[in-house]
């Protein structure tokens, strides 16, 4: 389902940060077309990111990734 | 901290709650216990008080559950998510639920429960996630003894329901520390693997040569079983080994695992008993020494032959000349000393023994 081109060894950390950011910074789900898809994982990276205070690079950077793996709590960050 | 959209919250002061089911992980009196401690973490900073009942509904319904559980809100096995509950309001909101795939504890194995359920009873009572690592409301797990809410915790339920008419004495938890505050000081510095480890209070940066933000962390998180004070540290490249240093006793860490024997006590080193505390710790990579700085005086230590080098303690101000009479921290780096003392950083030059920069301690957290 995801529409920007994977790199094959990362495919798994693309699924568990689209997981992760659609549970708790309300990324779309859905096909929003390729670059709708690329937009708006950026744009919930960033504001995990920001939430987190990490380096905002809109990038799924190792600091960000070992964030996502920690045990946390199932209450959305943001929003509703 | 922050509240849910329009600011949820209770209308009444008193609050129902009934736990529907138990964790077979602990005994029934354990989780009441658990539970009941977690309520009272609230209650004792605002008006709010809890009535418990055993029948019927209840504001805040507590159950445990696992994978989808009847909300279509799935738990996901093992780790990852442990609980999730509701802002308050009719039917479902305020109810609290534990993923029952996890392993509830009442200690410091995780997961502990009266931690989880003091996180989650804060949403239920109108607290959003807060972005202050060393709140109750941060939303990611990790385990403290004490009394579990930060200031910012307090402010915002606070700002919802007001103080407690009675306030019972709470000691709260320190926020975690602002990194370009201008009066910031260390605790210790050390390098880790080619990162830097700064310790302040119950937290460290991380910086990394590559990376712009120092990405700041509880120590329990990282090391639970290093105390959340950590005194001075230092690293043996050669032996890829930082030892920690927190009162009386030191801990060795081989990255981020707790060598075999530790800890150990710091006179080990031979230092005298009269030595209660390690002020900072540096290893000189081209000397081979360590040094050890306690109030206004320093010890060299041989890290080859693993003994004291005789002659010490020796004046800090009389060797470092430019140099305040004590030290917080120190590092080493390119034939430079870095000492850190309150919130000022003094760039020494080991060759020609003289300060040759004065600068602020956060500026080498990019501030």
């Amino acid at each position: 389902s995801f529409s920007v081109p994977l790199p094959p060894d990362n495919t798994d950390n693309y699924l568990l940060a689209e997981k992760y950011l659609r549970r708790f910074y309300g990324l779309p789900a859905g096909l929003q077309g390729r670059q709708g898809s690329a937009d708006a994982f950026q744009t919930s990276i960033k504001e995990m990111q920001k939430f987190f205070k990490l380096e905002v690079t809109g990038s799924l950077d190792d600091n960000t990734l070992e964030l996502m793996k920690q045990a946390r709590c199932g209450v959305p960050d943001i929003g509703e | 901290y922050n509240h849910f959209p329009r600011h949820l919250k209770w209308q009444s002061n008193t609050v129902t709650f009934r736990i529907l089911n138990y964790t077979p992980d602990l005994k029934k009196a354990d989780v009441d216990r658990a539970v009941r401690s977690a309520l009272n973490v609230w209650a004792d900073v605002t008006p709010l008080v809890f009535k418990k009942l055993y029948h019927g509904n209840a504001d805040i319904m507590i159950s445990f559950g696992s994978k989808e559980h009847g909300d279509y809100n799935p738990f996901d096995g093992p780790d990852g998510l442990l609980a999730h509950a509701y802002p308050p309001g009719q039917g479902i909101g305020g109810d609290t639920h534990f993923d029952e795939d996890e392993h509830w504890t009442k200690d410091s194995s995780a997961y502990n429960l009266f931690i989880v359920a003091a996180h989650e009873l804060g949403h239920a009572l109108g607290m959003s996630h807060s972005s202050d690592a060393g709140a109750l409301m941060y939303p990611v797990y990790s385990y403290a003894t004490g009394f579990p809410l930060a200031e910012d915790d307090i402010e915002g339920i606070q700002a919802l329901y007001g103080e407690n008419p009675n306030p019972r004495k709470v000691k709260p938890k320190p926020d975690a520390p602002n990194k370009c505050d201008p009066m910031l000081s260390f605790d210790a510095v050390t390098e880790l693997r080619g990162e830097t480890i700064i310790f302040k209070d119950r937290f460290y940066w991380r910086i990394h040569p590559q990376i712009v933000e120092p990405e700041q962390t509880l120590i329990k998180s990282t090391w639970p079983s290093i105390p959340n004070k950590v005194d001075a540290a230092y690293e043996n490249p050669e032996k890829d080994l930082v030892i920690i240093f927190s009162g009386i006793r030191m801990w060795a860490l081989n990255g981020y695992n707790l060598v075999d024997g530790y800890p150990k006590y710091i006179h080990k080193l031979g230092l005298p008993k009269s030595i209660r505390k390690i002020d900072a710790a540096v290893y000189i990579r081209d000397t081979g020494k360590t040094l050890f700085f306690t109030d206004e005086e320093y010890w060299s230590y041989d890290e080859a032959t693993g003994t004291m080098d005789s002659g010490y303690p020796r004046s800090i101000e009389t060797d470092f000349p430019g140099m305040d009479d004590e030290v917080d921290a120190a590092a080493y780096h390119y034939g430079y000393l870095y000492f850190f003392h309150e919130h000022m950083q003094y760039e020494y030059s080991y060759s020609s023994r003289k300060v040759l920069r004065i600068l602020r301690t956060n500026s080498i957290l990019n501030c």
